[in-house]
């Protein structure tokens, strides 16, 4: 178990955004996709205690340590993914919803992903005509080493490239559109089988929000580099 | 009230709203309504005002055989058909310097939210979450009334007769998604999945509130050494400074014959 606690001030009736110093791990156990080795999963729990109050909140996640890379590769054209630095062939399927009247369960959920999972799937595709999907589609998708490519609500059929063409600039409100993205990334970020954010189905989705997806995704640069070197194995060991 | 979320799934009923003669206000004050009087049914939450519907056997399920042709298309009926009505009643307590927000994590595609009298609106988009503060607009008694009225997309479009990927496209101008106008491998959704699809829950603290945390796990010397960075945001519903202190814990799940002692 790592654990550690940090004491701080928060002003009445504010907000704060606040960074605990990070964690070590040496040689953690890591999240493998279905097929590559075991889907490692570590349990993060938050809580807050309040001066005279007690403990005020907690949170707790299901966590896996990977890296997930992908690049489109200059000889075929094709997106080449890596997981903790080893090259994986994608055997994916195309997800759209469990069910047309939304009676989504973590039954359904279970069953459903753990069925992809036993067809040797490394990868579930959820289309942009369909939902960004839920909390438990990925908690599934992280036990069961399903690496999830999620789009967003654009499709080329109603976004600029049906017969007739339709809504070339995409939906009507593209504040809002950003809106629903941002709080989609804030509910699923932290899913270690989220694999890549894609704009749309067959469609780039507008100039103005895909600049702002794009931007909006990039990891800070804060998390891009080692720490000081004297953070260096020998040390630590 | 123990601090934690707790989800509302239980107990809900739902109406559609041209059959309703009472507002939020009274629903949720003077003229509660009672599971069995029509024109309250018996609620799926989450879940959509289809699945409702069908649930009350009061349109065929659309999955089998052609039943889906017999089930009013909201092109033909009006938004207002598919405009409902959900209620239901739940306790909470709070001691002192607690509170508690209600959460929605999606509605489609918009919603008046009404509990105990007061009203909140719930902006559109079927991909967005929705928390409101109740603390002081929940009863002294702790027996609480919600109402939600659910509003369709703006934008439903109509079935051209030949079908086609996504209708006549116009769902595309809202942010939803788009497969409910039916698609090659779909029939049309006559409600366009109109309806509390996402669960309902309270969220109960003390006077400081955890939200959205972000893990971040970063790699070197080929996996040897992580670091996992967390950064949380956290709100101060207090009206005095709040002096914490924040704990990570990162444990592993026990595993073979590893016993805790």
């Amino acid at each position: 178990v790592h654990l550690q606690t940090q004491q701080l001030s928060i002003p009445a009736g504010s907000s704060v955004q606040y960074t605990l110093p990070e964690l070590f791990f040496y040689k953690p156990n890591l999240w493998w996709p279905n097929g590559m080795g075991k889907q490692s999963l570590y349990d993060v729990e938050i809580t807050v205690n309040v001066e005279n109050h007690g403990e005020s909140d907690s949170w707790s996640q299901h966590f896996g340590f990977r890296k997930i890379e992908s690049y489109i590769d200059s000889n075929t054209g094709g997106r080449l993914f890596k997981v903790n630095g080893k090259p994986i062939f994608i055997r994916g399927g195309n997800w759209i919803l469990s069910d047309g009247l939304l009676r989504l369960s973590k039954k359904r959920y279970e069953t459903d992903i753990k069925f992809h999972a036993d067809m040797n799937f490394n990868m579930m595709r959820c289309w942009g005509g369909g939902l960004a999907e839920r909390p438990d589609f990925y908690h599934y998708c992280d036990i069961y080493g399903l690496l999830v490519w999620q789009e967003f609500w654009i499709t080329g059929d109603c976004d600029g490239r049906g017969d007739p063409v339709s809504n070339p600039n995409g939906p009507l409100d593209h504040d809002l559109f950003l809106l629903c993205a941002r709080d989609t990334v804030k509910l699923l970020r932290n899913h270690p089988s989220l694999a890549l954010w894609v704009g749309g189905n067959e469609q780039v989705p507008p100039e103005d929000i895909n600049t702002a997806l794009k931007k909006d995704l990039q990891l800070h640069p804060y998390f891009e580099t080692s720490m000081d070197c004297e953070h260096s194995l020998k040390d630590i060991c | 009230a123990a601090v934690g979320k707790k989800v509302l799934d239980a107990g809900w009923f739902a109406a559609r709203s041209t059959e309703v003669d009472f507002t939020g206000v009274e629903l949720t004050t003077t003229h509660p309504p009672h599971s069995d009087q029509a024109p309250w049914l018996k609620a799926v939450v989450p879940g959509t005002v289809l699945a409702t519907l069908v649930k009350n056997k009061l349109v065929p399920d659309p999955f089998y055989g052609l039943e889906n042709e017999s089930i009013l298309d909201i092109a033909d009926s009006g938004r207002e058909y598919y405009t409902f009505w959900f209620f239901t009643t739940f306790e909470c307590k709070l001691s002192t310097n607690q509170h508690v927000d209600l959460n929605f994590r999606a509605i489609n595609y918009s919603a008046e939210v009404y509990l105990n009298g007061h009203k909140e609106v719930l902006p559109k988009g079927m991909f967005r979450r929705h928390s409101i503060d109740i603390t002081h607009i929940l009863n002294p008694d702790g027996e609480n009334l919600l109402a939600v009225l659910v509003y369709p997309p703006d934008h439903p479009g109509r079935i051209p007769p030949e079908g086609g990927q996504g209708g006549d496209h116009e769902i595309g101008k809202d942010v939803a998604a788009q497969y409910v106008e039916g698609w090659d491998w779909m029939a049309p959704i006559r409600d366009r999945n109109t309806g509390i699809w996402d669960e309902v829950s309270l969220s109960i603290t003390g006077p400081v509130k955890i939200v959205d945390p972000h893990l971040v796990s970063s790699f070197f010397d080929n996996y040897k050494r992580a670091y996992l960075n967390t950064t949380v945001e956290l709100v101060n519903k207090s009206d005095s400074v709040a002096e914490c202190s924040l704990t990570i814990q990162v444990g592993t799940e026990l595993e073979g014959d590893v016993y805790l002692v």
